[in-house]
């Protein structure tokens, strides 16, 4: 149809054939740049939180084209969209603004492990890094995990987050780490984020490398007497995979293409 | 030149009075402002309909996209109602010169802006992509 509802004379106006159909949506997904039609399998039919963050990142990228073309304001204002995982930070519009494209990685498995010998509780992490598609560098990546208010029991606490990315596995002992931590109180409750950019480098660059991350907590008590008391995530208050879907830990990377795409011939 | 001679005979032939503004311009203006203005160079709106795809489960958003296309006739004079390239006036004129071997100018889009896209992969992981070029703002000849 044009602009008046008219059907121009030049248009095709028929049902298409179902090889027709089927022809459109290749070429459609051609432009898109995909090689078929992804099957995803997300769980429960409903968004976690990794979608939902994405969500807001699209909000956030079509609220600002619309005011570009209107001539409105050309500012980004971070959006309040709880409880889904929102833009927390200017650094991170910044990371948007920047890239060609923005990917959030589901977490392919969360063991809870403790290690008696230690007396260490520890939580892997993974996530699967292969499928990027070429010429796409990692400019900035985050691993995001929610934490809630803890119990009474450690209420004027503050605990100790540890990230780890595992740099090697060793049979007989315990793997070699790099660290990032964080402090925090007890009682507080949000998004915790973890820049991880160089281990996302890492992991594109060189998937074998991609032994996951370990996130372990600890007490580091103003008021407890138990400083360095290596806890349970649950205890601290993280969320985790049996948690609620818009808290589930997740990864996001920011890309910018570093090639040049051509559409082969086909 | 000798080559449109027959041609512009036709023209004239086929050239009703020319009405107000256009009198003294000469046949092709008038020819231009009646039934051609209708064929001329512009913009079309086309939906690509993601959920008329069946696509809902794997595109998060948008439901679809106005790409819109150009069509039409990009006929002399051009500069007086659209966008045209510098380009497109010197090859409607060689045109008109040599109409059997030289081809007009090609209603293109001369304005492209770009859409973002948000889907699922295989693995469930979700992607957020820009796509640069895909709606047509606006169209022009070339």
């Amino acid at each position: 149809l044009d602009g008046n509802n008219e059907v121009h004379p030049g248009f095709i106006h028929r049902r298409l054939r179902t090889h027709e159909k089927r022809e459109m949506q290749k070429e459609i997904l051609s432009i898109l740049g995909l090689p078929h039609r992804p099957r995803p399998h997300p769980p429960h039919g409903k968004y976690n939180s990794a979608p939902l963050f994405m969500l807001d990142l699209y909000n956030t990228i079509s609220n600002e084209e619309k005011s570009r073309v209107e001539g409105i304001v050309d500012r980004y204002e971070p959006m309040q969209t709880t409880p889904s995982p929102s833009l927390a930070t200017y650094q991170e519009s910044a990371f948007l603004n920047d890239a060609d494209m923005v990917m959030s990685f589901v977490n392919l498995g969360e063991n809870e492990l403790f290690l008696s010998g230690q007396r260490r509780h520890h939580k892997e992490f993974k996530f699967n890094l292969s499928q990027i598609p070429e010429g796409e560098a990692v400019t900035a990546a985050e691993f995001r995990l929610y934490k809630e208010c803890v119990s009474r029991a450690f209420r004027n606490d503050t605990f100790l987050v540890k990230v780890y990315q595992v740099v090697k596995e060793h049979p007989h002992r315990e793997a070699d780490f790099f660290l990032l931590e964080r402090r925090l109180w007890a009682s507080e409750e949000g998004w915790l984020e973890f820049d991880i950019t160089a281990t996302s480098n890492l992991w594109v660059m060189s998937p074998a490398h991609n032994l996951g991350l370990q996130v372990s907590v600890e007490t580091s008590g103003a008021v407890s007497s138990e400083t360095g008391r290596s806890i349970g995530s649950k205890e601290a208050g993280l969320a985790g995979r049996d948690g609620a879907l818009e808290k589930q830990p997740f990864m996001v990377a920011f890309f910018k293409v570093s090639e040049v795409h051509i559409r082969s011939a086909r | 030149s000798a080559g449109g001679g027959k041609r512009r005979q036709q023209n004239r032939n086929r050239s009703t009075q020319p009405q107000d503004g256009s009198r003294g311009l000469g046949p092709a203006v008038a020819d231009y402002n009646s039934s051609d203005q209708k064929t001329a160079c512009r913009r079309h709106e086309l939906f690509v309909s993601f959920r008329e795809l069946g696509w809902q489960d794997w595109i998060i958003a948008p439901e679809g996209y106005a790409a819109n296309y150009c069509d039409g006739e990009c006929s002399f004079p051009l500069n007086a109602h659209m966008n045209a390239t510098n380009h497109a006036i010197v090859q409607t004129l060689v045109h008109l010169m040599n109409p059997e071997n030289v081809p007009k100018p090609c209603c293109a889009p001369t304005k492209l802006h770009a859409i973002s896209v948000l889907y699922f992969d295989d693995n469930s992981n979700v992607i957020l992509k820009k796509y640069k070029n895909m709606v047509v703002r606006a169209c022009g000849c070339h």
